[in-house]
């Protein structure tokens, strides 16, 4: 994450916002709701209050214009440019504008830009917040269509917020009884009705809709897959994403949702082809190919396309190796190699892979290539295999990647 | 000297146009140096190659024109 120079924050947490005029091309009210829920995400993890205004001056004002709008930053048509906001201050401080000759919609399409998204982006603006460079961050300049229902802020977003305006305050005792109607807040024009954002209390009593995810160290910790994506390496379980990457310190936690809204979790295996820029997932008998967040057109495909007998009805496990071009596939007690540079298996396979790799003696759940070795995920353990002599260097857990 | 393209004139033009709107790029109209500018945008392209975790070339090449064309927010990246 980034702050804008000085790192200008909101001195206050009860921060006002008013939006000045609408897009044709949503109902009104789904413009305000898409508003209100993108303030909800920051104040769910912030101490902030947003109350919203109908008139008169508000810290944030929120406009839809296209062109030149009187700052100095005239937008640039459909496309491109869609939206920009200004770090806390006076005047026109915070304020966020959208560009009215783009397509806005509430819904995550591709013909359109998703409000409430880029809304979300442009209020961490108007909060503090500069640009992230972490794929995959709400703050990351590029527009991406992800599903918003039951968005989740990525963990670079709170780290980012949270080290401007700390974590919420501590949240009430649940309560016994409800707790009396918000009573209306002394900032509000007698003339007008304000609306205080309902927190959003995370409530030991909210039943959590997802699985938890695993600890990093627990030791029993097993993977459904592995691959590597730009020089970072992403480890799959369920619906949840491990990432380890060179740009940044630590693991970073995300859901596959947050990068491929439209892939559904629990993928059988995944490897990336670093010179094409793109990467393979496969669950149950298909398989799909994305580059960075898009998927390729024209996907998902049969794994048969591949060469497999109708017989393999799903895989384990594959690693492509970037210095033969081979690819390795396993399922069951057996691998293939496929040529990615004739788009064919190779002859004389499948094998036995206790046949050919010593000391890994059962199923493959996941495997990855890192630094010319090869690793062999198998439950809570990996084994670590010189694919030339084909050699078991060493065993270790599975989650050693994370520093435990 | 090989014939720079219409096309490659655009995309230099639209290249251009992105590193001032958002790597704080400034082009020096009136510099004797061709060279000297196109050495600063070659910096700036592997400004924004690194932010997007492109492979650092400096050049323009087909990957960070398709990035630089993606819809995005109006901030700059990276800001004097």
């Amino acid at each position: 994450y980034s702050t804008f120079p000085q790192s200008p924050k909101w001195r206050k947490e009860d921060v006002t916002y008013r939006i000045l005029n609408y897009t044709p091309d949503m109902l009104q009210a789904d413009v305000d709701e898409a508003i209100a829920k993108a303030f909800q995400l920051w104040s769910s993890v912030t101490p902030l209050r947003f109350t919203r205004l109908y008139s008169g001056q508000a810290d944030i004002m929120i406009s839809f214009a296209s062109g030149f709008h009187g700052d100095f930053y005239s937008f640039d048509g459909p496309g491109g440019t869609l939206a920009h906001a200004y770090p806390p201050s006076s005047g026109i401080g915070g304020d966020a504008h959208f560009d009215e000759d783009e397509n806005w919609t509430k819904f995550t399409t591709y013909s359109g830009y998703n409000l409430f998204l880029v809304a979300a982006h442009e209020l961490g603006h108007s909060l503090g917040l500069g640009h992230s460079n972490v794929f995959g961050a709400l703050m990351y300049p590029i527009y991406m269509a992800t599903d918003t229902r039951d968005y989740r802020l990525p963990q670079d977003d709170i780290d980012g917020i949270q080290a401007l305006y700390g974590p919420p305050r501590e949240s009430p005792v649940l309560p016994t009884k409800a707790f009396p109607p918000q009573e209306p807040t002394e900032t509000t024009p007698a003339e007008a009705p304000t609306e205080m954002l309902p927190r959003e209390e995370p409530t030991a009593m909210t039943p959590s809709k997802t699985p938890a995810r695993p600890e990093d160290c627990d030791p029993h910790l097993t993977f459904d897959a592995i691959t590597t994506l730009r020089g970072e390496i992403l480890f799959f379980k369920g619906s949840y994403v491990w990432r380890r990457s060179p740009y940044f310190s630590g693991i970073e936690h995300d859901t596959i949702s947050s990068f491929w809204p439209s892939l559904a979790p629990g993928f059988d295996a995944a490897y990336e082809i670093d010179k094409k820029d793109r990467v393979l997932f496969f669950k149950d008998d298909q398989y799909w190919a994305v580059s960075g967040y898009n998927i390729e057109p024209g996907f998902p495909r049969p794994i048969q396309n591949l060469g497999f007998p109708t017989s393999v009805r799903k895989i384990d496990a594959a690693v492509h190796d970037q210095k033969t071009k081979k690819t390795y596939f396993f399922a069951g007690n057996k691998y293939w190699s496929f040529n990615e540079n004739t788009q064919s298996m190779e002859r004389g396979y499948p094998r036995k892979i206790t046949s050919d790799f010593q000391g890994i003696g059962h199923r493959v759940d996941a495997a990855l290539q890192n630094n010319g070795l090869f690793y062999f995920f198998h439950e809570s353990n990996q084994y670590e295999v010189d694919i030339k002599s084909k050699k078991l260097i060493r065993t270790m857990k599975s989650n050693s990647w994370f520093n435990c | 000297f090989p014939m720079v393209s219409e096309k490659e004139k655009e995309d230099m033009q639209f290249a251009k146009k992105y590193l001032e709107n958002f790597y704080d790029f400034k082009e020096e109209k009136n510099s004797l140096f061709k060279s000297k500018n196109l050495n600063h945008m070659a910096e700036k392209v592997r400004e924004m190659q690194s932010f997007f975790g492109l492979e650092v070339t400096g050049e323009l090449n087909r990957k960070t024109l398709d990035m630089m064309k993606q819809p995005r927010c109006g901030i700059p990246d990276i800001r004097a």
